[in-house]
């Protein structure tokens, strides 16, 4: 009993004794898998050359490559039923999550929730939520194009011309619309989005997505504010979702999996609209 | 008409750069957002006044009495159903849900309502009750301070084949039975 799994038929998620995920089970096949929060410090500076530019509203630029952990051990709470299994996951003051799988989904949900992002300490936080799988991508990966074709990126890469790219974090992340995904030649995961977000893979087998950030110096480029948004004497607190799917990959000629998040991500981005109606009436009145 | 052009009027606002990209001024960024949610509104005036024509289509008892029937729904929706709140869910003692599938296939879907407590009883139109399932409302959304909600569960059910731009309904009801409230499994605490 000291790990925890959810799941259905298709799909099962398993946590450890210190309530990250760890794997996933997709139709049979167990992939270890794990997710987290993380933070970058954003850069600070006077904004008079290049090498001083603060991260802001334009840019994202992290002070260092290297990302901050927010939690060591989130607390965890599990609800299980006949339609829905959830862990409800509580990393700290500021950020928690709701991981839950359907009865009948071949996807699983995770429903972040990141803010008021602290700045007591003056410095400027961008939040991600990092997938880490041991899926060989060899530094390839894959955004939407609006929704629509997908962009094949590489790491450190450009099509059209030789690169060197001084900022390694942020020189390799993408606009994401609605999908980030990568593969090898058994392998593949995908995550689809709530929201346009940043996104990257910078490890193999890595994804990463930007949910929130919250900044104190301008960048320069033409704002001449902070991104420092506030409500109710706050900080902004953002909820949203991540859908994500695994499966067989492309190379393996089967097409199910990208058929599969091509439905999802279509029911997701255009979910049913909801009509709620007080009524008077009784069922049969109603009928 | 009106109403559909002052949404195509913000549509067209939010496709300047800054709009798209959020790096807009703070008092612009408001801006977009009071236009966004006039927008939505007078759009729900629109949807609601179809739905009424869809809903109302005479029935072979309106014909016997020779008038249509005078039923009008409200069909609110609710813009803060991602922070679970919703106040005709949480506050009355009936209410109708109606899904509208915007997509060109039928879809299944998992509905979240939003509710105070857990004794609802859910019906389709076949007078068939649903099975339902109840999660609370995780901790760290109850305590977010601008939340006004009596919402303590989430009330889940399973709605299969919403037809392709079509749509379905589902009558939900307070009953006086006492369900179990919703309990972390115990072997995963």
């Amino acid at each position: 009993s000291s790990l925890v799994d959810i799941g259905n038929q298709h799909i099962r998620l398993t946590f450890d004794t210190n309530g990250f995920l760890a794997s996933v089970d997709a139709e049979g096949v167990t992939h270890m898998i794990s997710q987290e929060f993380l933070y970058y410090e954003a850069a600070t500076g006077n904004n008079k050359i290049y090498a001083n530019r603060s991260s802001g509203a334009y840019i994202f630029r992290p002070k260092t490559d290297a990302v901050r952990t927010v939690a060591v051990a989130p607390e965890i709470t599990v609800y299980r039923g006949e339609l829905v299994e959830e862990v409800h996951q509580k990393f700290n003051e500021w950020i928690s999550q709701v991981v839950r799988v359907y009865k009948e989904s071949r996807h699983a949900e995770f429903e972040w929730m990141v803010g008021p992002i602290p700045v007591e300490d003056n410095i400027g936080k961008e939040i991600i939520t990092r997938f880490s799988s041991d899926i060989k991508s060899e530094g390839i990966f894959y955004t939407d194009s609006n929704g629509r074709e997908m962009i094949k990126r590489l790491k450190d890469h450009r099509d059209t011309w030789r690169v060197k790219l001084l900022e390694h974090t942020a020189g390799n992340y993408y606009p994401v619309t609605t999908k980030i995904a990568l593969e090898d030649e058994h392998t593949r995961m995908a995550i689809l989005t709530d929201r346009a977000q940043g996104g990257s893979s910078l490890s193999d087998g890595a994804l990463e997505l930007m949910i929130h950030r919250r900044l104190l110096h301008d960048d320069a480029f033409g704002v001449d504010e902070s991104l420092n948004e506030t409500a109710f004497g706050q900080g902004l607190v953002a909820r949203g979702t991540h859908y994500l799917i695994v499966g067989p990959s492309q190379l393996d000629q089967s097409p199910t999996t990208q058929s599969l998040e091509r439905f999802t991500q279509l029911e997701k981005t255009l979910a049913p609209w909801r009509f709620f109606s007080e009524t008077n009436y009784s069922y049969s009145e109603w009928s | 008409l009106p109403h559909l052009n002052f949404m195509r009027e913000t549509m067209g606002v939010m496709q300047h750069h800054d709009a798209v990209t959020g790096t807009e001024k703070q008092k612009v960024a408001y801006d977009y957002a009071r236009h966004l949610s006039v927008g939505m509104r007078t759009c729900e005036a629109n949807s609601r006044s179809v739905l009424n024509i869809l809903t109302e289509g005479e029935s072979p008892r309106d014909k016997r009495y020779g008038k249509p029937r005078p039923v009008k729904f409200e069909f609110k929706t609710c813009s803060l159903l991602n922070i679970s709140m919703c106040d005709v869910s949480e506050q009355s003692e009936q209410f109708t849900l109606t899904l509208y599938n915007p997509l060109g296939h039928s879809v299944n879907d998992y509905v979240r309502v939003p509710v105070a407590d857990v004794n609802y009883e859910v019906k389709d139109y076949k007078d068939v009750v649903l099975d339902i399932q109840y999660v609370p409302v995780p901790e760290a959304v109850q305590l977010l301070k601008f939340r006004k909600s009596l919402a303590k569960y989430e009330l889940i059910f399973y709605v299969r084949d919403i037809p392709a731009f079509g749509y379905k309904s589902f009558y939900i009801k307070k009953t006086d039975g006492h369900h179990m409230k919703p309990q972390p499994d115990p072997d995963n605490m």
